[in-house]
């Protein structure tokens, strides 16, 4: 059970 | 003591653009847990301080913890860093370590 596996990917912000 | 402590490099970057000009990917509960700078803008306020590389992962901004914050609320505190006309740069605390 890898917890990275199950973790979304993350938007990107252009600041 | 963190972990990260000994790799972590303080980066004053002064407003010397109308843009920060950084794109930042992570966030808590997201498999990048605290923010990464993606890019950089070539003329943005990051481009000209020169210290900001792609890669670094931002520990804190103006003292402020991005520990345990959403994407969303990160660039949050990012944006108003840059807006606020109380301090003309922002502090940046970064490692290379992710």
């Amino acid at each position: 059970r890898e917890k990275r596996l199950t973790l979304p990917p993350s938007e990107i912000t252009l600041l | 003591p963190g972990l990260l402590e000994p790799t972590s490099t303080l980066i004053r970057v002064p407003k010397s653009a109308s843009t920060l000009g950084i794109a930042i990917e992570g966030g808590a509960k997201t498999r990048q847990p605290l923010p990464r700078i993606v890019t950089i803008q070539r003329g943005g306020s990051a481009h000209n301080c020169g210290q900001l590389k792609v890669g670094q992962v931002i520990l804190e901004v103006n003292g402020i913890s991005l520990q345990g914050r959403e994407h969303r609320e990160a660039a949050r505190i990012i944006a108003e860093a840059f807006k606020t006309k109380e301090k003309d740069y922002i502090d940046f605390l970064v490692t290379e370590l992710n």
